[in-house]
């Protein structure tokens, strides 16, 4: 059996509700450690991998690993109908291993509202992609800088042109962009230490100098779920998509892996 | 202009 506890409005929610402009449905894996989620976009540019540990939520309970695609879109719109103060459930029994159950309980308890989801076939969007621990170190250049500050760069390009051409060196770490009413350029001087403060931005890994261009649509949306976290971290590579995170408590995270645009 | 790529180059599907 599993089953988590979370009060409406919690984290989780508003993560599904951010991803939503980029996936509809997910493969979910529960085991005693927490909840994790992946997802691939329909054009397969994007990667999405969250794990919430188990100490993130009200009650949290898995007796046996468990793997279960969901309809996200389904699952949002259903949480969407709970109430504020709600208390809502999410569980599956090794009995009905079809559906999944939501349930909502008001917060005087005189009022629950269950709901059945059914599961579906979401193994296409399981990829084996390495520990984060062997990948961070191929990355050539990684930092971290406040969510907002992703968020207003992404929409300021985002005037201009489709695409971002991310830069990051020892000097400086810049998003620019050129289209037919003209250019745009935001330059950031890192600040270089292991401790990234939560207001600047800062080069926590750098291996070499290295540029990526990106789509700008894509970067919208990893930024929209970033700003629910104060900071984010960039990893660029040209080997590697483009990774951003953000932490979820001690252990937890969400990482968005985005494929690069090329030039042949 | 860039061409956009697939993630498929760069993870393996299960």
């Amino acid at each position: 059996m599993f089953e988590l506890t979370m009060a409406k409005g919690s984290i989780l929610q508003g993560v599904l509700e951010a991803i939503l402009d980029l996936v509809n449905v997910a493969n979910v894996d529960c085991s005693s450690k927490g909840f994790s989620l992946q997802a691939l976009d329909t054009e397969h540019v994007v990667f999405l991998s969250l794990f919430f540990p188990s100490e993130v939520f009200r009650s949290y309970r898995c007796d046996e690993d468990c793997s279960m695609g969901i309809a996200i879109a389904d699952m949002v719109d259903l949480l969407r109908a709970s109430n504020d103060g709600d208390i809502i459930t999410i569980k599956v029994t090794d009995q009905n291993f079809e559906d999944i159950t939501i349930t909502f309980e008001s917060p005087d308890k005189t009022k629950t509202t269950d709901m059945d989801l059914q599961l579906v076939d979401a193994r296409s969007h399981r990829l084996k992609i390495s520990e984060w621990h062997d990948m961070e170190s191929e990355y050539q250049a990684i930092f971290c800088m406040p969510s907002a500050q992703f968020m207003l760069n992404c929409k300021s390009l985002s005037v201009i042109d489709d695409d971002v051409v991310i830069r990051v060196n020892e000097e400086v770490i810049s998003f620019s962009t050129k289209g037919k009413s003209g250019c745009v350029n935001i330059s950031h001087v890192p600040n270089k230490t292991d401790n990234p403060e939560k207001a600047s931005v800062t080069l926590t890994h750098m291996r070499g100098p290295v540029s990526l261009t990106l789509n700008l649509r894509y970067m919208k949306s990893c930024a929209k779920v970033s700003t629910l976290f104060d900071q984010v971290k960039i990893g660029l590579s040209t080997k590697l998509p483009l990774m951003v995170e953000c932490k979820i408590a001690e252990k937890g995270y969400i990482r968005y892996f985005v494929a690069p645009k090329i030039t042949e | 202009s860039p061409t956009q790529k697939t993630l498929d180059r760069f993870f393996q599907s299960s």
